[in-house]
């Protein structure tokens, strides 16, 4: 594993950690998006499939269980918690999310790596994670006063993209045969919708000005 | 290649 990999993951972990901080200590999930959330979990349940038939390494397997754990028990909360689930913007988080899983499994059974189930249920995915975060960008347009850890989350999260981009460009030239043309497509498709975010995100960090998005 | 092996990022 390399460097950029390593440090993508982290991130990863670390914009789940952030949410959950969120969530878990200060019991609000105010300006964080419920469906983002669900296509999340959806994410990870189609791509873990392979949790107890694919063993790659003790790393991975513990990192899939987090991701699995968090995810599920993240959507738990804002919709069960009693305190949390007050908390939620219901209002303003209106993307219409399920409109997206059904292209996703049509892409996904029209272009896969092979034509079996684990396969197609792994690009569906990689699709799926690449335009998840739209109901969440839609929800910070709308939001007036987004809050550090909501700003923070975000960051984490495309933080974690871009890394993965770099570890692919490093594995495409140390490692013969490393072309995976779905996530890669996939993934840059998924960093770019960050980048207007990263753009006010950076602006409101350097000018120490709380961050809004123009609507 | 397997494309098992490719599925090693999360």
């Amino acid at each position: 594993m390399n460097a950029f990999r390593l440090a993508g993951d982290m991130t990863h972990l670390l914009s789940v950690v952030v949410l959950l901080l969120k969530i878990h200590t200060i019991k609000s999930c105010a300006g964080i998006s419920l469906k983002t959330q669900e296509l999340y979990a959806l994410v990870f349940a189609a791509r873990y499939l392979d949790l107890f038939i694919h063993f790659i390494s003790l790393y991975n397997t513990v990192m899939k269980l987090v991701f699995l754990a968090s995810s599920f028990s993240i959507v738990w909360y804002m919709r069960r918690h009693k305190i949390v689930r007050r908390t939620y913007d219901k209002d303003h988080d209106t993307f219409r999310h399920h409109f997206l899983v059904l292209p996703c499994l049509a892409l996904a059974l029209l272009i896969n790596e092979r034509f079996t189930f684990r396969e197609v249920m792994w690009a569906f995915s990689i699709y799926l994670e690449a335009v998840a975060i739209l109901p969440q960008l839609v929800l910070l347009q709308r939001t007036r006063n987004i809050d550090n850890l909501t700003g923070q989350y975000v960051f984490f999260l495309g933080a974690y993209r871009v890394l993965y981009i770099l570890n692919w460009i490093y594995r495409y030239f140390t490692e013969p045969h490393f072309v995976h043309w779905i996530s890669w497509v996939a993934g840059i498709v998924q960093t770019l919708l960050y980048a207007d975010f990263f753009y006010y995100y950076i602006m409101s960090w350097k000018n120490n000005v709380k961050l809004e998005l123009p609507a | 290649m397997d494309s098992s092996l490719g599925h090693d990022e999360l």
